[in-house]
């Protein structure tokens, strides 16, 4: 996973 | 999922309940920031763009448009219901939107992950939410008479920002690659702005008095 962080946060 | 951010989701979602509650039950949004309220219409809008594209989990979906429908409502209730309305003290509640919306954006646009229209949307919806209780925090000041519930809604968004940071704590020792700088950076500045009115939130409920924030 390269997503920076909070991409699955709301 | 970790606990802290579940108590932060949960929190959040208690603070804009508390709202629409207040709201919807008493009929009056004495008290509260309808700039404060617009920004937050924005700052969702502009960070779930990928509430259709990127599937998460049903939980994350459910509670993006939760905060959507949520805000969105509120904006309406303060701007066109034909009791709720009155309640609304335009000559106090003064702060500019753009002095906040520019700044953000600009931001975004120059500090991001990567320069496509998403990641700026979303990087520009994370430094405005950083200072988007600004207004509200000003009408605190400016009113200084204080609900409980207008009192126990600031606390929550603030408390809500505050686990999340712990969140991010506990994510950083378990999965290294998520951290992100401007997530922290924007995250610690919006929890920095609340800690004076934490300071006479808990101050007034130690002391069993009516909060009140000096002038």
């Amino acid at each position: 996973k390269d997503q920076p962080q909070g991409h699955d946060e709301l | 999922m970790n606990i802290f951010r579940l108590a932060g989701d949960m929190t959040h979602l208690f603070s804009v309940l508390v709202l629409l509650l207040k709201i919807h039950t008493i009929k009056s949004c004495a008290g509260i920031s309808l700039k404060t309220q617009e920004l937050y219409a924005l700052v969702f809008t502009t960070r779930y763009l990928d509430i259709f594209t990127d599937f998460i989990s049903l939980y994350n979906t459910v509670m993006k448009l939760i905060f959507l429908g949520s805000s969105f409502s509120i904006v309406w209730y303060i701007r066109r219901h034909k009791i709720v309305r009155r309640s609304y003290d335009k000559d106090q509640d003064t702060f500019r939107h753009y002095f906040l919306v520019i700044p953000c954006l600009v931001l975004a646009v120059f500090i991001n992950h990567k320069f496509t229209f998403k990641e700026v949307m979303w990087t520009f919806s994370l430094y405005l939410e950083a200072v988007a209780i600004l207004p509200q925090l000003v009408l605190l000041q400016r009113t200084r008479n204080i609900d409980n519930l207008t009192g126990q809604y600031v606390f929550l968004l603030g408390a809500y920002r505050a686990l999340y940071i712990l969140n991010w704590i506990y994510r950083h020792f378990t999965e290294p690659h998520y951290v992100h700088w401007i997530t922290w950076i924007a995250g610690v500045v919006q929890t920095l702005l609340y800690a004076d009115f934490f300071y006479y939130y808990f101050q007034s409920w130690k002391n069993n008095e009516k909060l009140q924030l000096p002038a």
